[in-house]
Formats: C-alpha cells, sequence, structure tokens
C-alpha cells in the first residue's frame, strides 16, 4: 500500500504526520519504506539523516536513473527504511518539465521495489509542482493533513481539484485515505471551528484521531526521532498511534 | 523600496509578516503595493479579498502581460493596494519554465507602476521555484521570517545559497533585508535555543522585534483584516509594529 502525505499549504504537519506514521507501522512489524520527495528533505532529517549525508538521494532515481536499490538506506529504526531527498530536488521540477512521462517517474522507480514492503509513505513539498503530481500518481492513496487554522481550509477546495484531476487521467486509482487535523490547540476556538467545518463537509474522510499542538511533536526532529521512541507516552504519540491503528481498520473496510 | 518575504519552508509566517508590515507601512501613510505571488493567495484572503473574485491576478501579468494597472486593486485600507494572486498561478511555474526571460518577468511588470508607491512588498510560495526567483529577482531586499523551531533551521542555508545565485547573476543589488523569528512560544525552551542559534550565526541580521505565537495572530485572516484594525492593542500588533519601525530603522542606515 502506498500512502502520499500531501498538502500544498505549508507547516501543516505533512513530515511530521508521514514520519510518525511510517515509524508506528514499522513498530507493528509492518515494513516500511519512506520515501521523500521534498527538497527541504525535512523526513530524512527528523529521522537523522542529515541532508546531504547519503550519497545518493531520490533525485539520482528520478534525474539519472539510478536503480533505488541503491538509494534505500536503513534508519535506526528495525522495518523502516528511507529514500532520502537531497537539496538538488529544489532544481528537479525545472528539470523534470521536459521529460518523458514527467509524471510517471516516481511511479516507476517504486515498481521494483515497492513489492517488498508492506507500506510505502511518501512525504511531499508544499506546492502543487511536478514532484507533487509525481507523489499523487505513485500512491494507492493520499492523506491530508490539515492544520486546525483559518488559512489551511482556503487551499483544500485547490488541493482536492487537483486531486480529482489526477484521478481522471494519470492515476484513476487514485482514492483520498483520509484528512488528518493537525497541531489542534483547545484555547483558541478557531481551531475547533476549523475542525467542525471539515467534518460538515467531509464526514467520511475526517479521522477521529486529532493531533494536538504539542511541544514534544516539535522537539523530536531536533533529536532525530519519532514519537514512539523520543517520546511514547507523550499525548502526541499517542494521538499517532491512536491515527494508525485507525488507518489500518479503514484499509479492511475498502 | 520593494521588499520580497521568501522562506521555503512552509508554514512559517512568510504571509502574516508581509500583510501586517504592508499594513503598518500603510498605517504611517506610506503609499504600499502589495503583491502576492503565492497560488495559495493567503495574502489576498487575509486583507479580505476572495481568491478568485478579481477578474486578473498576477497570472495574468506574469503570462499574458496583462498591464498591472488593470490588476491592481484597493483593499478597505488606505494607502493599501493589492496586485492579487489566483489558483491558475500553480500552473505558472510550468508555463514559464520556456519563456524569455522568464526570471525578470515580475521585475519588468513592476516597473512602470512601482515608483507611485514608496513601498511594494511581495509575498512568495514556499518554495525555491520560478515564482520565487521572479520575487527575489524584483526586489530590493529580501526579508526572511523564520519559526522559532528546529525544523525551520535546517532550510536556511539552501535559502541563503539561493540568494547568492541571485545576488551573483540575477540580481547584483539584492540585499538580505533581515530575519524575523516568528511564533515565538515562550513556554518552549526549543524555541529560545533557535533564536540563539539565528543570532550567533546572524547578529547584523536578526530583527530585534520577536514576533509571539499568539491566537489573535491566527484569528485575524478569518476576518480579513491586518492586526493593526483586528486588534491594534495585542502583542501581535504590537510585535509588528515594532518590526515596521526597526524597518524602517534599518532604511536610513543604507
Ligand atoms: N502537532 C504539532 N504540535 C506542535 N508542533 C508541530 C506539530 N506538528 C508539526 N509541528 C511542527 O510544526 C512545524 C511544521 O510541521 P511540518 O514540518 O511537519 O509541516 P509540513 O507540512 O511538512 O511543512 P512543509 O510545508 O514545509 O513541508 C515543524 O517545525 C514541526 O516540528
Ligand atoms: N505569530 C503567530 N502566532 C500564531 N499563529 C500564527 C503566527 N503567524 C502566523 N500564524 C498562523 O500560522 C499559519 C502559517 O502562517 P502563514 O500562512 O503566514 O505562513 P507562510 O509562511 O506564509 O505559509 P506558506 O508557506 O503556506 O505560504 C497561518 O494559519 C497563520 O495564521
Ligand atoms: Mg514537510
Ligand atoms: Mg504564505
Amino acid at each position: 500500500m502506498i500512502y502520499t502525505f500531501a498538502n500544498q499549504k505549508g507547516g501543516v504537519g505533512k513530515t511530521t504526520t508521514a514520519i510518525n506514521v511510517a515509524a508506528f507501522l514499522a513498530a507493528r512489524e509492518k515494513k516500511v519504506l519512506l520515501v521523500d520527495v521534498d527538497p527541504q528533505a525535512n523526513a530524512s532529517s527528523s529521522l537523522g539523516v542529515a541532508r546531504d549525508a547519503a550519497l545518493y538521494s531520490i533525485y539520482h532515481a528520478l534525474i539519472d536513473q539510478t536503480p533505488l536499490d541503491q538509494i534505500v538506506m536503513l534508519t535506526k529504526r528495525l522495518h523502516l527504511d528511507l529514500a532520502p531527498a537531497s537539496a538538488a530536488l529544489a532544481g528537479a521540477e525545472v528539470e523534470l518539465v521536459a521529460a518523458e512521462n514527467r509524471e510517471y517517474l516516481l511511479k516507476q522507480i517504486l515498481a521494483p521495489i515497492a513489492p517488498r514492503y508492506d507500506y510505502v509513505i511518501i512525504d511531499s513539498p508544499p506546492s502543487l509542482g511536478l514532484l507533487t503530481l509525481n507523489a499523487l500518481v505513485a500512491a494507492d492513496a493520499v492523506i491530508i493533513p490539515i492544520q486546525c487554522e483559518y488559512l489551511a481550509l482556503e487551499g483544500l477546495s485547490q488541493l482536492l481539484h487537483t486531486v480529482e484531476l489526477v484521478q481522471q487521467s494519470l492515476n484513476p486509482q487514485l482514492r483520498i485515505g483520509g484528512m488528518v487535523m493537525t497541531m489542534y490547540d483547545s484555547r483558541t476556538h478557531l481551531a475547533l471551528q476549523v475542525i467542525e467545518e471539515v467534518a460538515k463537509h467531509f464526514p467520511a474522510l475526517i479521522f477521529r484521531s486529532i493531533i494536538p499542538r504539542s511541544v514534544r511533536i516539535a522537539e523530536a526532529p531536533s533529536y532525530g526521532e519519532p514519537l514512539v521512541s523520543f517520546d511514547p507516552k507523550s499525548r502526541g504519540a499517542q494521538a499517532y498511534e491512536a491515527l494508525t491503528v485507525e488507518l489500518l481498520e479503514r484499509e479492511l473496510q475498502i
């Protein structure tokens, strides 16, 4: 199963959600590959892999056809492998424009290796450009993290429109796996209004598990650890574990 | 004076800082044009202009050479005009790749109209693609909002490298106007560490004014108002006013 975490709005918790769901799946002994297609390489560094530490990155697979086998690396966690990003990816959007099958490249490079894993989790950049398009075309389902803030609602229709376009032509199997409300701050009335708004329009998609705004979640990346090992008893860890369980339950109903 | 607010890291407060500095400059009777080149059009909606309300947007100026005069619209605030974005901009990055002078287009469309304003403030998307490049080439100076979080430090070297490349070839006059620390949460030790880190490496660039994390700041966009009118006595408004004053002081020293 290939999940892409996408939302063109910046800073809504795409990376944080991708790495923590990946780590909780690995903790349940699922074999997981995390693919970082964001030039910021935050998923890589949140797992303790410095941005340009790896010799090869997703950039080389997309641009030079380097086999993914040579790129995938082990992380500190059992059952969780990583295909790292690098800064060079920032140029890939322009370099890929003229490529043959430019939207299918990631799907093609994942094809030979995906069967070895139970899950492939793809973290995408904050845009609707070619890298995110590649991530949507390669995926079975897209998970949409939504920050509990007013501006985060604004871009939702644009994202859903893009998903529809992808479903119509590039990837008809693409499903919307769900919408995850993130950074919920119970001190603000606005946050609850945003959740109610999303629940009203997308009752079947919104996950019950709501991720609280929490200092421990923001601190974990500086230790290069996911929450399951950084602070497993924290509210953040419990929320992400509940989300992972919900995701597994939804799969049974497909 | 043309300022661009840029940082490829998502959700760090680019839009919030751009609109509030623009509004405080307008409140001091400076004539200000706010230019929104982010396809999310958050700057437009934070000032009460719905994303596709305007007939024309920056997209039409960049792609169809529609004169900026036809695009600029008045906002509720005196002395603050807006050149709105639209969702169509999301496609502009790909459409612009083959254009002649593709990095200079924004600079060229601003040239005839910029002299009518004391300030042009440009809000850019969370990427280092062609739209942000256009914003850096058009600017006299770039202001870098930095969220007080660990992941926000990660991308700083990549952004500074891009600014250097622009200074070497596309826009030798480009200065770094400063670095603004945003969403400072005094409850977390990490936030202070991030500020100390930035102050250590960039003592001459970091602004003294630090923007606190505050619910009122996040609520203002849902009312379509900048802080100067939404809640002028709030901590957020006072911090943004102090920042604006500091920016004006720095100009005197150039
Ligand atoms: N629930 C949370 N509580 C507090 N901080 C959080 C939470 N989730 C994420 N963060 C922090 O907020 C910032 C943004 O999160 P993250 O980087 O995961 O978002 P993103 O959508 O991947 O951003 P980008 O658009 O830049 O890729 C990070 O500094 C992260 O550590
Ligand atoms: N100081 C603050 N305190 C609390 N919330 C804030 C603050 N500054 C911005 N916000 C909120 O945080 C979110 C991100 O801010 P904003 O949209 O300005 O960042 P951005 O860098 O422009 O994002 P993007 O990368 O998507 O363009 C918004 O919902 C905004 O209302
Ligand atoms: Mg991210
Ligand atoms: Mg913005």
